[in-house]
C-alpha cells in the first residue's frame, strides 16, 4: 500500500504542470525512500528524472515497492481540481488499478475524492550514471526563463558559452542576433538572487529552444535553477524540491 | 545549421 500527503496540493500540481507537455504518461516509482520518475520525450532528446523523497510528505508509507503508470494530462486535469493550500494525498493499494487522490480544504469541512484509471507503460528506461561536469552555473530560475524565452524569438537554437567569469547566452536567427551575458554575483540580503559559475572547462554548447521551453516550465518549483555542462555532453538542469529534484537531461544540437 | 543529437547517443539503456 502506498499514501502520501502532501502539505499543500500546489506542489504535485507544479511538479506535473513542469513534465506534462514534454511525456505524456510515465511511471511513478514508489518505495519506502519516496517517488521517482524517469521519462522520454517522444524524439528522445530530452529526459525527466524526479525525485519526490519521503521527507517532502506530511506524511508517507509504501509497505511495497510500487510502479504507477500515470498519464499526465489527466492527472493533471484532477489536480486542478484542488486548491493550491489544500492538503493532498495519493494513495494505492499493491495491485491496484487506479489511483485514489484525496483533497482536504484546510478551512471548511471538505474533502474531495477521485480515482485515476492507471495505465500500464512500457518505457524504455536510459542509464544515466553519475556525469562529470565541466561547467555549474546557478541563477535565479525566473532569469533563466527569461533568458529562453528572449532568445527563442530570435532563433530555434539557444548557444551557451561559459568561460571563467562570465556565462554567455546567444541565438542567431534570421531576423537578427541577441547576446545576453550574466556574471557571478553575491547578494547577501536576497541569496536567492545570487548568480555562481564554476568552471573546469570552457563550455560552448547549443541546445533546441523548444526543448527549453519546455525545462522552464519547472520555474515555479524552486527559485534556483542549477545548470551542468560538460562538453558534447547532455546538459542537466535542476529545479530542487523542498526534498528531492526536478532533472531535465538535454540532449545538445551540433554542427552538421 | 544545427543537427539535434538525441539522448540515445550518449546514454544506454537500461
Amino acid at each position: 500500500m502506498l499514501e502520501g500527503k502532501f502539505e499543500e496540493a500546489s506542489l504535485l500540481k507544479k511538479i506535473v504542470e513542469a513534465m506534462k507537455d514534454c511525456v505524456s504518461s510515465c511511471n511513478f516509482n514508489c518505495t519506502e525512500n519516496g517517488i521517482s520518475v524517469q521519462a522520454v520525450d517522444n524524439s528522445r532528446v530530452l529526459l525527466i528524472s524526479l525525485l519526490i523523497e519521503k521527507d517532502t510528505f506530511e506524511e508517507y508509507r509504501c509497505d511495497r515497492n510500487i510502479t504507477l503508470g500515470v498519464g499526465l494530462g489527466s492527472l493533471s486535469k484532477i489536480i486542478g481540481n484542488g486548491a493550491n493550500s489544500d492538503y493532498l494525498t495519493i494513495s494505492a493499494d499493491d495491485d491496484a488499478d487506479k489511483l485514489n487522490i484525496i483533497f482536504e480544504d484546510k478551512v471548511k469541512d471538505k474533502i474531495s475524492e477521485y480515482n485515476l484509471k492507471l495505465l500500464d507503460i512500457d518505457a524504455d528506461l536510459l542509464d544515466v550514471g553519475p556525469m562529470d561536469t565541466d561547467a555549474t552555473i546557478t541563477l535565479p530560475s525566473a532569469d533563466f526563463a527569461k533568458i529562453c524565452k528572449d532568445m527563442k524569438v530570435l532563433s530555434e537554437s539557444l548557444q551557451i558559452i561559459v568561460t571563467k567569469d562570465s556565462a554567455l547566452f546567444q541565438s542567431v536567427g534570421d531576423i537578427g542576433t541577441g547576446n545576453i551575458v550574466i556574471r557571478p554575483k553575491t547578494d547577501i540580503d536576497h541569496p536567492e538572487e545570487s548568480v555562481t559559475i564554476s568552471l573546469d572547462k570552457p563550455i560552448d554548447l547549443s541546445f533546441g529552444s523548444k526543448y527549453l521551453s519546455d525545462i522552464i516550465k519547472a520555474t515555479s518549483l524552486s527559485q534556483k535553477v542549477t545548470i551542468k555542462l560538460t562538453d558534447q555532453s547532455p546538459g542537466v538542469f535542476e529545479y530542487k524540491l523542498p526534498s528531492g529534484y526536478l532533472r531535465f537531461y538535454l540532449a545538445p544540437k551540433f554542427d552538421e | 545549421k544545427k543537427a539535434q543529437s538525441t539522448l540515445l547517443s550518449f546514454f544506454g539503456k537500461k
